[in-house]
């Protein structure tokens, strides 16, 4: 034995780079589907969602893909050479399917970037508006859509793959500051008359939100800086005074005043799905005339949401950066929510430029929010008043 | 890039597109 230890040998040699890797993806594989048996509620019960799937799902969600999509957004926010423009989106048009005769400027050397061209706008009228009560908001494939049940509170991501409504939109949690009220620009958005919006409509407003406005913060009463609130983990003095201040004035968060998602008699909750290939034109619009009240700003991953990932990955609508959209429209609550991806991180919406998505530094916990109300866009309708069709905003590359 | 409504609406509402679909924006989603 001491012969054979002293005197045999050692001979080293490489272990192939793909065997290693393979022992990577096994050992996260046993860790990660030990984790999903498990389900981790925060302290107010409510289950935080955590990544779950195959083993190429976890593979895809170590990459740092919020570093790759700002990069990405970097590129392409590039400049490019005006001789390059018209070759560059012409290729670009013919590998997505974008139709060029639709785009806004036939001469396209007027897009600086490919992320310009990406956030174009379309020529008046190439969209006629149905009359129906509710239109698409965006050009894009159908993904799912269907009713949610009552009690059970899912939404099906694709078939038999479900998530909760609740983590999709959000709860509201016992003791959480209230909502920061958003500062209206004046000019920001096209002036609505609220009586006219409302009885053209067909949208309901009771005494109370017509007479309750002393309440409601104006931007001369809230000298807020808006943004990013009400999170406890926030940890900005300006957005503690302001949410201190606004106490003091007795302002109260307005979330008694949206529609309950618990559907009246007689009515249903629904929902659709609406996914947006990277060729599609990625503004997106009003689908109804509706009221947006709230916004709730998930801070989360950009993994792709493909329909191939949307079949694999379960919670993908919930693990990813999103935007939720609360409000009402004549028959209850409604909401929209568009979901960032990897490639199109930054969700943009033109009657709030103080929104920042996909942003560089501290995450906040996975399924929190920060949330923001519009209040002082309408007094009498306490939010930001939309009509079918109006565009709202859009996806930018990055 | 994805968008989800999530609305309420009368029981008899009626969906007048299919999964897999292409649609527009101000194409008819569904109606009352």
């Amino acid at each position: 034995l001491v012969n054979a230890w002293t005197q045999t040998p050692t001979k080293w040699f490489p272990l192939p780079l793909a065997v290693g890797a393979l022992l990577l993806v096994a050992m996260q594989y046993r860790k990660n589907s030990a984790r999903a048996k498990e389900v981790v509620v925060d302290e107010h019960g409510i289950e935080v969602v955590k990544l779950r799937g195959p083993w190429h799902v976890h593979v895809i969600g170590a990459l740092p893909l919020r570093n790759m999509s700002r990069l990405w957004g970097y590129i392409n926010s590039l400049e490019l050479p005006v001789w390059f423009r018209p070759i560059g989106f012409r290729l670009y048009a013919g590998v997505f399917g974008c139709n060029l005769d639709e785009v806004e400027h036939d001469d396209l050397r007027t897009y600086k970037s490919l992320g310009d061209f990406f956030y174009r706008r379309l020529k008046e009228g190439v969209r006629p508006v149905d009359p129906a009560v509710l239109v698409s908001p965006a050009d894009g494939r159908i993904l799912h859509f269907g009713s949610i049940h009552p009690h059970e509170r899912t939404v099906e991501q694709v078939k038999g793959v479900t998530y909760s409504l609740d983590a999709l939109l959000g709860v509201d949690r016992p003791g959480s500051p209230p909502p920061t009220p958003v500062i209206m620009h004046p000019n920001s958005m096209p002036v609505v008359d609220e009586h006219d919006f409302a009885n053209v409509n067909g949208i309901e407003y009771t005494l109370d939100q017509l007479m309750g406005t002393s309440a409601t913060p104006t931007s001369e009463d809230v000298p807020h800086k808006f943004g990013d609130q009400v999170d406890a983990s926030v940890d900005d003095q300006d957005q503690v005074d302001s949410v201190a201040v606004a106490r003091e004035l007795g302002v109260r968060p307005s979330l008694q005043r949206t529609p309950s998602m618990t559907p009246r008699a007689g009515n249903d909750l629904f929902f659709t799905v609406i996914y947006l290939a990277p060729g599609d034109y990625h503004r997106f619009h009003s689908p109804t005339a509706w009221v947006v009240e709230k916004r709730r700003h998930f801070v989360g991953e950009l993994f792709s949401v493909s329909p191939w990932m949307a079949n694999r990955l379960p919670n993908l609508f919930v693990l990813n950066e999103r935007v939720a959209l609360l409000g009402k429209w004549k028959h209850g609550f409604f909401s929209m929510v568009p979901v960032g991806a990897t490639n199109v991180g930054s969700i943009m919406l033109n009657f709030d430029s103080e929104l920042r998505t996909n942003v560089r530094g501290k995450r906040p916990p996975p399924g929190t929010f920060t949330e923001a109300v519009y209040s002082s866009a309408s007094k009498i309708l306490n939010g930001q008043p939309l009509t079918t069709a109006q565009e709202m905003g859009g996806f930018c590359l990055g | 890039s994805t968008i989800v409504l999530v609305f309420e609406a009368p029981a008899d509402f009626e969906f007048s597109v299919e999964a897999g679909q292409k649609i527009q924006v101000g194409q008819k989603l569904g109606d009352v």
